[in-house]
């Protein structure tokens, strides 16, 4: 007799994040590379 | 109290000796700012509750510890040379291998 | 080609006359022998190619004769190598060959000297059976209320085997008796008056319990049942064969110019045909499903009717994506049902997992843009470092 159908249930996506909040990440991470060079000129680390 | 005046003291020799070298203080600094950028990493992966993709979050964390690492490495060496090593030769190692760490994190973050 | 072995002292050849001439005018090829006749065993192979299409077996009294023209293992023999089978005995001749072949099919008809009354019928002397009765539309399907004639008959308990087709069962009513014995072999609709079993290679075998079946004294109640009964069990009717089962890529790539891959969405598409007596015309049929398997199914899908020629149906699962586990898979229709031949198609092939640029790269991914930009700043804020530490003084 007809056998009950079997459909394959895939594994889920991982989720991303919303771009908002990885823009703001990154902001955050290019302001603090900025602050590192800025640090490193006013303290006459570098020239 | 005499933990408080241990700490004082060391604090004290220690901006003195980083004072005047510039570069202790760039070498601190650029460490410093590591463990700040780990930081803001650690944060992000809290907020969102997930490390996907890992390998990028791992390339993310390797390169700030590596290179800290490299950063100790040729700190240590700064101060008196030791026998039979040339001055120069701290600074050419921390060269090539954090090269090598660019590398390595570039290619596993893709 | 097909040889009647039979007994002219338990039954008479000529009784038998009409469906033996209706079998020649359908082009069959009768070789007659009576089992009294040789003393040495009839050649059933030549080497191993088999020398016959069909083997009746008429009622025959006494099984030595039998047992030497035609014994178990060589019957067992026949069967498994394609050929067809049919077995008449009747109350008074089950002889022992024949009794243990069918039981080796889970066949097991009454003894000897056991006969089915129906007590409850219009005429007890002799099973009348109608033909709502009959339990398999693919070996007879009636179109009008009939009355079969079964004179005295033996009836057979089944196994719970799928391969055995049971044809036409006892009335309610009925039971098997035995003469100074109590206990009866079968009651009511537990008993088969006829049965068939197919093999996996689609040879059929077809028991009747009752040598009155197909005398010509019957021929006017029984002969459109027995002629299709005959039909099916020399595989004339009923037969079904699957053409051009394919799979490919969704938008018609095959496998061989592009190897699938996990979640690809492909396509698979089967063809049925079935044998009318004539010619092939497309089988139609709702329930043949479609397996993609790696050791379990990860797909069970029901075909749809799709295209259709003058011979053949196809049949198709539409789109369908592949799962997201990669190794070796079979796409498999295995259609089995019972009274129609079976049909196994299978085709083993190896899905690959994505290849390491087939995952979306870093920087479509918005979770690693801080992990990349975390890099970039440390390789920028280091070429700075470098630079600077070589040009200041300690």
């Amino acid at each position: 007799s007809v056998k009950p159908e079997i459909h394959h249930v895939f594994h889920a996506e991982p989720k991303r994040v919303a771009r908002p909040i990885a823009l703001l990440f990154v902001a955050i991470i290019f302001l603090t590379v900025l602050s590192l060079i800025v640090t490193w000129l006013n303290s006459c680390a570098a020239t | 109290t005499d933990f408080q005046e241990a700490f004082n003291i060391s604090k004290k020799a220690y901006f003195a000796q980083v004072n005047n070298n510039p570069r202790l203080k760039l070498i601190d600094t650029f460490c410093f700012f590591l463990v700040l950028l780990g930081i803001i990493q650690f944060a992000f992966i809290v907020l969102i509750r997930d490390n996907f993709p890992f390998n990028a979050f791992l390339s993310g964390f390797i390169i700030c510890v590596g290179q800290f690492v490299l950063l100790m490495s040729l700190r240590l060496q700064l101060g008196n040379s030791f026998p039979c090593i040339s001055k120069g030769r701290p600074f050419g190692e921390f060269v090539v291998a954090s090269l090598i760490l660019h590398f390595i994190c570039l290619h596993f973050i893709n | 080609k097909t040889l009647v072995l039979y007994d002219q002292s338990a039954e008479i050849l000529e009784d038998y006359s009409f469906f033996l001439k209706d079998l020649e005018e359908r082009d069959y090829k009768l070789e007659y022998l009576d089992v009294n006749s040789t003393s040495t065993a009839v050649d059933l192979y030549d080497k191993e190619e088999r020398l016959y299409d069909n083997i009746i077996i008429l009622p025959t009294k006494g099984g030595k004769n039998l047992a030497r023209q035609a014994p178990v293992k060589q019957l067992i023999k026949f069967f498994e190598g394609e050929g067809n089978i049919l077995c008449v005995t009747s109350p008074g001749s089950v002889p022992n060959t024949i009794r243990l072949f069918l039981n080796e099919l889970g066949i097991y008809p009454s003894p000897k000297g056991h006969v089915v009354r129906d007590y409850f019928s219009s005429s007890p002397d002799e099973i009348i059976v109608s033909s709502d009765h009959l339990l398999n539309k693919h070996v007879y399907d009636s179109k009008k209320r009939e009355q079969f004639v079964f004179g005295d008959s033996s009836a057979a308990l089944l196994e719970n085997r799928e391969q055995i087709v049971p044809i036409l069962n006892a009335p309610r009513t009925s039971f098997t008796e035995s003469k100074g014995k109590g206990n009866s072999w079968t009651s009511g609709s537990q008993g088969f008056l006829v049965t068939g079993f197919q093999n996996l290679n689609n040879a059929r075998l077809a028991w009747i319990g009752s040598s009155d079946f197909l005398k010509n004294k019957n021929q006017d109640a029984n002969k459109d049942f027995a002629k299709e009964l005959l039909k099916w069990t020399f595989n004339e009717k009923s037969v079904v064969k699957s053409v051009q089962a394919t799979h490919s890529h969704a938008d018609g790539t095959s496998y061989d110019e592009v190897p699938y891959k996990i979640k690809d969405k492909v396509v698979y598409s089967i063809g049925f045909s079935e044998w009318n007596g004539e010619k092939w015309v497309p089988h139609i049929a709702d329930d043949i499903q479609f397996e993609l398997r790696q050791v379990d199914p990860y797909y069970r899908l029901t075909l749809v009717p799709g295209e259709s020629d003058s011979e053949t149906q196809y049949y198709t699962t539409g789109e369908f994506i592949l799962p997201d586990r990669h190794g070796v898979f079979t796409f498999l229709t295995d259609y089995r049902k019972g009274g129609l031949s079976f049909t196994n198609d299978k085709d083993v092939r190896a899905i690959r997992h994505l290849a390491n640029d087939e995952y979306p790269r870093s920087w479509e991914i918005s979770n690693s843009w801080v992990y990349i930009s975390t890099i970039c700043g440390v390789i920028a804020a280091w070429v700075f470092f470098v630079v600077s530490f070589a040009t200041t003084s300690s």
